[in-house]
């Protein structure tokens, strides 16, 4: 038996939201320790890390490892079918073939269900080895959205340049170029307005703006986002999810030819 | 010209 239950529909809907337009599907592995999901996008360019820890939730039970393949845009159209403010509960029976959404209202006089089909998918999963970054950025996530949203006006690639003194955005192609320097902040009253970089050597790599932009749909799920890149090896892009855990996207770089 | 690397080149598969 697994089910697990969350007071508040809105994070669950925010998640779907942040991981929908990379994946149409995905497997959540469930452990006693919370909720997994690792699933490439369709081009095998980025890699999307969802975990929830068990403790987070209002209830969690799972009395057997349990793999479900969900199709995500069906699980998108389900959510949607609950009020923001609506206690989810999810349900599955051991090697069942289908999951329950439970959703209930706050008065408790609407409960509704919705039974998914689950699916059989033959997802590899990737190790993913720890790494100390040469460069780690947090900045505010609007910022980060904003910046990527404007840039790929002008290529479908854009430079991250991470030195000491601060971080650099950069696009160019036919229409002209763009630059944003963002220098760290010197003096942190609101930690979630701040850009703090932590640098070991300075790092300049080339991403997709198609992917970044796609990740920065995870906004809405936190202030700040972190950046972490290292020569030569594939950035990551964190979220965390309050008390629940995070998302992590894992994008591989453009290398010249 | 810049090329698009594939994630699996970096991490192995587990």
């Amino acid at each position: 038996m697994f089910e697990a239950r969350l007071m508040n529909a809105t994070i669950l809907k925010k998640i779907l939201d942040a991981v929908k337009d990379l994946l149409n599907e995905g497997t959540f592995d469930c452990s006693d320790s919370g909720i997994q999901l690792q699933a490439m996008d369709n081009s095998h360019v980025s890699l999307v890390s969802l975990t929830l820890r068990s403790d987070s939730f209002d209830k969690f039970r799972c009395d057997r490892n349990l793999s479900m393949g969900m199709n995500l845009g069906t699980m998108a159209k389900i959510l949607k079918c609950a009020n923001n403010d609506d206690t989810v509960t999810i349900k599955a029976q051991d090697n069942a073939d289908t999951v329950t959404f439970m959703f209930e209202s706050q008065n408790h006089e609407k409960v509704s269900d919705y039974e998914m089909k689950l699916m059989n998918l033959d997802q590899e999963h990737l190790g993913i080895p720890d790494t100390d970054y040469s460069c780690v950025v947090r900045m505010p996530s609007m910022e980060f959205a904003r910046i990527c949203r404007d840039l790929a006006q002008f290529s479908e690639s854009m430079v991250i340049c991470c030195t000491k003194e601060g971080v650099k955005f950069s696009a160019s192609g036919d229409l002209g170029s763009a630059n944003v320097k963002l220098a760290q902040t010197s003096n942190v009253d609101k930690e979630e307005e701040a850009v703090i970089i932590e640098m070991q050597e300075p790092v300049t790599l080339t991403f997709a703006c198609r992917y970044l932009n796609a990740f920065t749909k995870a906004t809405p799920l936190c202030n700040q986002v972190q950046l972490s890149m290292s020569a030569d090896v594939p950035l990551v892009v964190e979220y965390r999810i309050s008390d629940l855990g995070h998302i992590r996207y894992y994008l591989a770089p453009k290398i010249e030819e | 010209m810049s090329k698009q690397t594939s994630i699996e080149n970096y991490f192995n598969k587990a």
